[in-house]
């Protein structure tokens, strides 16, 4: 995505219709231009509200060749409309080439909600985005029922504006935020072997990295860095937690994806629950509370067992979600029960599927290394500690 | 979408006489790229001649941004895209100084 420098800075948006085009009924035209901004709307934290008199930010016109600004509409075909970004006059304004055959369907003629929808896209404050399969590349692409705003749109308006709570941007074959994690998918990357991320701001270290609705969530400090399904870092990352997690503490120790779906964040003394990015009110609580020390280092969820391990040092302590007390017999020493090269006081550890061998790994993360603990030998594989963001954000 | 290529970066057969275009095409290619900020907009106060280096780059410009075979070349893959219906904004915005830069 482009931003071109330009935004709006108050949180209500007007618009309004100059006039129609006969392509479409006058309600057809309303729905379409509305549904247009709504879809901006669910992704950012502004509201947009249609006014019938005096000047409004966002001015809605229909018109053919030259209509009383620099760019001249060219006939059928070629260019359908054009915006121009937030500012006064004719800033936020969109124009639609009314020699086009609007329609509002997906099958003949040039959807108006699709093209609406882009140069609302201009309106707000973005360029053309070099991302073909973007709302915000230049060409029209079509429409789709249910159309959602593509991954690349949602990040690039979310950081103009920032985020509706709970407006996650999300990848196709990604399970949406709040739905329950499927069971392990059969393509999972092999994940010693990921693809070189585009992602310039890697970061020597993290604080924590979490499994969550089955994408690797990577936080460091205040920033979080997403990776999707193949093992590829997302490109408009890091960014902000507090643009996901609302009220998030930064510099988190340990995180995870509870079997009920729940995530869990743990700093210092205090643990916090969300539901998705929502967080429960009545948070933070005591970690001692769950009979696990303060300040602890990591957290594992072991599949669907129930079961999740918490790290301190050089101990470990397994607890049971559905007794909601930590197993008897616990905290153990990491060296007698997994591998003595498994590293203490490591920063975080998570679980990943080796597809093609099928075979589960267990990953440590201590300062720029990682170690990859496999699962089916009980031991740390020969050839780590390696570089951890040189084999996973290909720094 | 866009139309898709099969030449690859450093394909031979990028700019092979069968993949190119017509005149008609090389024209408004060269509108195309200037009204969508890939070209510098001539200036109508002093006569100027674009050079075939500086149309190649403008070409490449446009490959660049949308990820297509990098050729230089105004190849039919190019100018399929170029052909499709579109937003009359620029790709490129022009800077206050007069430069073109990716915003």
């Amino acid at each position: 995505y482009a931003h071109t420098g330009a935004k709006w800075d108050r949180r209500e948006i007007t618009w309004k219709i100059r006039n129609y085009s006969p392509d479409l009924t006058t309600s057809e035209i309303i729905d379409a231009l509305r549904n247009a901004l709504q879809i901006w709307g669910d992704a950012i934290p502004n509201t947009f509200r249609r006014v019938h008199v005096g000047s409004a930010d966002i001015e809605i016109s229909f018109s053919v060749g030259l209509h009383q600004d620099d760019y001249p509409f060219d006939g059928p075909g070629g260019t359908l409309a054009h915006a121009f970004f937030p500012g006064d006059d004719l800033g936020g304004d969109a124009h639609f080439d009314d020699d086009e055959q609007f329609t509002v369907n997906a099958y003949e003629g040039t959807n108006l909600f699709i093209v609406a929808a882009h140069e609302f896209g201009h309106s707000l404050g973005l360029g053309h985005s070099s991302e073909i399969t973007s709302l915000m590349a230049a060409f029209y692409q079509g429409y789709k029922p249910n159309y959602e705003l593509p991954y690349d749109d949602h990040v690039g308006i979310q950081s103009l504006y920032g985020a509706r709570q709970g407006s996650i941007p999300s990848l196709p074959d990604v399970p949406i935020a709040g739905a329950p994690p499927g069971p392990p998918r059969p393509d999972l990357p092999v994940p010693n072997t990921p693809e070189p991320g585009p992602d310039p701001h890697c970061a020597n270290s993290y604080n924590a990295i979490a499994k969550i609705r089955g994408e690797l969530m990577l936080f460091k400090g205040k920033s979080f860095w997403r990776m999707n399904m193949k093992g590829e870092p997302l490109e408009g990352y890091p960014i902000d937690t507090s643009r996901f997690w609302d009220q998030l503490p930064v510099k988190l120790d340990a995180a995870y994806e509870r079997i009920d779906d729940k995530i869990l964040f743990f700093k210092g003394s205090s643990y916090w629950e969300y539901f998705s990015t929502n967080r429960d009110p009545s948070f933070p609580h005591p970690i001692r509370e769950l009979g696990l020390p303060d300040d602890i280092d990591a957290a594992l969820p072991w599949g669907d067992t129930g079961k999740t391990y918490f790290f301190k040092g050089d101990l470990y302590w397994r607890y049971d979600e559905i007794k909601k007390e930590v197993d008897s017999g616990y905290p153990k020493k990491v060296a007698d029960n997994w591998d003595s090269a498994v590293p203490s006081n490591m920063d975080t550890a998570f679980r990943f599927i080796d597809v093609e061998t099928k075979t589960w790994y267990t990953y440590f993360v201590r300062s720029k290394k990682y170690w990859r603990f496999d699962e089916s030998r009980g031991k740390v594989d020969k050839g780590y500690p390696r570089s951890f963001s040189e084999d996973w954000m290909g720094c | 979408a866009p139309a898709t290529s099969t030449n690859e970066p450093g394909d031979e057969d990028a700019a092979s006489p069968a993949n190119l275009v017509t005149p008609v095409q090389l024209r408004s290619g060269y509108n195309y790229l200037t009204k969508y900020g890939f070209l510098p907009k001539p200036n109508p106060l002093a006569g100027s001649l674009l050079s075939h280096e500086e149309f190649n780059e403008g070409i490449r410009a446009f490959q660049e941004f949308y990820r297509l075979p990098v050729t230089g070349v105004l190849d039919q893959s190019t100018s399929s895209l170029m052909e499709l219906p579109r937003c009359g904004l620029p790709d490129i915005m022009p800077d206050e100084d007069g430069t073109r830069k990716r915003r």
